[in-house]
């Protein structure tokens, strides 16, 4: 009498696509760019390669009022993706190269597939898919994805010679959307991409046949993120009973040292000792209790040193200093970079950038501009912790800040694991050691700010004398 | 070289459990009462039974600081689940029996399944399950949720004999949590579930063993939401085609009157003119084209009938009334329930309550209530759509109301499928048929208000003279 039913992780995100970010036509429209933007990046910096995306939207037919079908069509040179793994990367959720321990713009292993099923369920087309990693051969894919099951639908495949030994990836899909009033969010979008991304070159040719350039203003990639061990503070007795079944050590100490960062010999044995285990038991013999008291002595030990910062990848002071000077123009501009800290196991770096006159418009309220990972967020504002340290934690008016003033912060939270609040990745949560380098990044560089004011300040005074 | 994996739904929301509202340990101690008091709300109501929900929280030892491990034990009078859905009910994401077309708390079934992975990710002890439907047996299930499989694992199960001829569900957990820093919130969310839902009687015994007790103020259940077929707006390529090849019927009339509301011969025959789909032909012939087609004539048809509201359930005027009385005892209280409206093809209704003066205590912030589907949210106020309707939609001072004033709005939205903007279900997006109802509900209670404010004022002229 009362019907159970199991869903599919692409139903579930069929029905509910509000949570994912795909809310309304014009919404939509920005989420699916901004996914395969983020992809091109990513494949990019995984190849060291300097990054070039080309994304064109045309006009396919109007809807109502200003709801058309567009094509999407973007392209990149990045890694591309082996023929194999390319229709369960884009036509299956949850499926992804990014649930490792290093920093990535992905991190979910839906976004891509998301906008093609936004797609889809908006036009009834296939989607296609071409891509080469720079072999012989480059593979291209019409597919739609099976939102029941959560596979893809193969309706047609090709292997094709590469005979220029191109390299990338290609995607090609149909949506309703509404360009007319995403616009100004999209063109923000890569222009705030651009800032954080100094050496990518981005290209946008929107339904007007208008391109929209961003050539790179540097000709290095940045030193890109590593792969590393999981930090032992944060790991609960899940993701331990994993490791352990999946161990290969013959002991316990050869475990703790093998399977985490920042354990030698000496903290695995004295954490052993706290939990109660035997130094030289087998790994998969460990009892349940064992698992428990295990990750509570972790716990107790305290003694770790901080995580190993070399799975996350900041922009740096100068190059954000060349980005923020080049999109606001300010007569002020102070850069701060923290040192790496960390949350739950997990290292991050914050980066402020602290804007002051010049090209800014004076206004009753900070413009924010928020980065996570490389990504500019762009909605969500009040959701998410810079606005909580910006407009409750600092009292600006202590560092000669006027109530009506051309002011402007930057910010870039970059990690192996951004806590984003939502699956739309639009808002990071307050995580107290966040919240706390976010703090202390920006009062520095407003001390800075209070001094350039102070002397505008004198000068003014003299002048008027 | 790339490595590529799928995770399940439940190793998804493991990883990314912030999403889903599970933060940190006082966030996670309100989630898991809410999620379990809902279902057995939901229980209740399929049921038509006053239900009586019996919360207990106890400590069994400190962790640190504030953080406890607890033991949590949910009973209710509700309908109970059948022996062969309990496991995966209550272990496995995204299987639930409210995937349907009527109003529940309840609609992701994930929130049971996500409490239980939470207690066990933080204490490694299994959960313990005991359900009745009223027959002769009762079930009682030890079970932890294989995480990488999204599956359960039954460690013990044993049939006992119903001698009493019980009927419910008993839920019991350990969760490493913070109930100091939940206490708060955690009576609010009991307050507030009473007063939305007056019929049911409600007991929490905190870990001081303090009992707080709602009992029932209303002594009938209200009027429980009917399942409803889909309305043909906003029903799109995806869903259109599985109903067609799910359906029956021979031809495309029938499969129209049949298998949505407000869909006459009539109309069914000139939707299908307007797509150009032949009348008698078979739903199962239809092609890919002739899908879209139909999808694209149900939108140019725009004269289909509203909704049926049969599928939701609002409080009501007179029980919302003795609710807010009891709660907030203010000196004026006017309370609207606006007709049956839709958006996107769900029917759904909007109630509001405005309250002044009295036990209300006077603010620059007015004091706001939120409520869906019977269900108080008490988190995100900043991100949903009755916050920015009453803060940035409203001149208050065009109703006479002061700067600072003891002003409460009490809002429900009811309708078988909320835009919930979060997994964790705490705020509302802002649909624009949803706003607009917000408007007219409240600005139609404001005009209340300002008469009375404005006898207030007379008044007071009248005594200083
Ligand atoms: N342009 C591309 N070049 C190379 N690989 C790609 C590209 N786009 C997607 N992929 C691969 O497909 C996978 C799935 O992409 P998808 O966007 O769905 O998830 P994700 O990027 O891993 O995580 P998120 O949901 O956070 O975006 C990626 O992990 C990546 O391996
Ligand atoms: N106390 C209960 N009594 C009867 N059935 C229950 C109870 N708790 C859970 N269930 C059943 O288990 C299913 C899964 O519950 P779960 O909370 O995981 O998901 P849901 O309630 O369907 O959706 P949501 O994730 O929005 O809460 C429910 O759909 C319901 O059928
Ligand atoms: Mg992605
Ligand atoms: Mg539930």
């Amino acid at each position: 009498e009362v019907k159970f039913e199991q869903i599919s992780p692409a139903d579930f995100f069929y029905r509910n696509r509000d949570i994912a970010g795909f809310s309304n036509p014009s919404r939509s429209l920005y989420m699916s760019i901004r996914e395969l933007v983020e992809n091109s990046l990513d494949a990019c910096e995984i190849g060291r390669i300097l990054p070039q995306v080309v994304v064109q939207l045309s006009e396919v037919k109007k809807v109502s009022g200003d709801v058309c079908v567009y094509k999407l069509k973007v392209e990149d040179n990045g890694i591309g993706v082996e023929d194999k793994h390319i229709p369960k990367a884009f036509a299956t959720v949850f499926y992804g190269s990014k649930y490792g321990y290093r920093q990535s713009r992905g991190t979910f292993g839906l976004g891509g597939t998301m906008a093609l099923l936004y797609g889809q369920i908006t036009t009834n087309k296939p989607s296609t898919v071409i891509s080469s990693t720079g072999g012989k051969k480059i593979h291209k894919y019409v597919l739609m994805i099976d939102i029941v099951e959560n596979k893809p639908k193969i309706f047609e495949r090709e292997v094709l010679e590469n005979r220029d030994g191109w390299r990338g990836t290609i995607i090609e899909f149909y949506l309703e959307a509404d360009y007319t009033n995403s616009k100004a969010k999209i063109i923000d979008y890569f222009k705030h991409t651009a800032m954080a991304n100094p050496h990518a070159t981005l290209m946008f040719i929107d339904p007007r046949g208008r391109l929209y350039y961003f050539p790179r203003v540097a000709k290095k990639t940045p030193e890109p993120p590593i792969e590393s061990l999981p930090h032992p503070v944060g790991v609960d007795v899940e993701t331990m009973s994993r490791m352990l079944a999946a161990s290969r050590e013959r002991n316990m100490v050869a475990f703790l040292t093998n399977n985490f960062q920042k354990v030698g010999e000496k903290t695995a044995r004295d954490v052993l000792e706290i939990a109660g285990i035997p130094a030289d038991i087998s790994p998969k013999k460990l009892t349940h209790q064992q698992v428990t008291a295990l990750v509570d002595a972790i716990k107790k030990y305290g003694r770790f040193r901080a995580p190993d910062p070399s799975s996350v990848s900041p922009i740096g002071k100068d190059l954000l200093e060349i980005g923020i000077k080049h999109m606001l123009k300010p007569d002020f501009l102070k850069v701060v970079q923290r040192p790496p800290s960390s949350y739950s196991g997990f290292p991050f770096v914050v980066e402020v950038g602290l804007a002051y006159g010049g090209a800014i418009p004076p206004s009753e309220s900070i413009h924010i501009y928020r980065f996570a990972n490389k990504i500019p967020l762009l909605y969500d504002e009040r959701a998410d912790v810079v606005w909580k340290v910006v407009n409750e934690r600092i009292d600006w008016s202590t560092y000669k800040v006027p109530k009506i003033a051309p002011l402007a912060i930057v910010t870039h939270i970059c990690s192996p694991k951004i806590p984003y609040k939502t699956v739309g990745k639009e808002a990071v949560a307050d995580r107290p050691e966040i919240e706390r380098e976010l703090l202390a990044a920006i009062r520095e560089a407003a001390r800075a700010l209070k001094l350039y004011l102070g002397r505008i300040e004198k000068k003014e005074t003299v002048i008027r004398r």
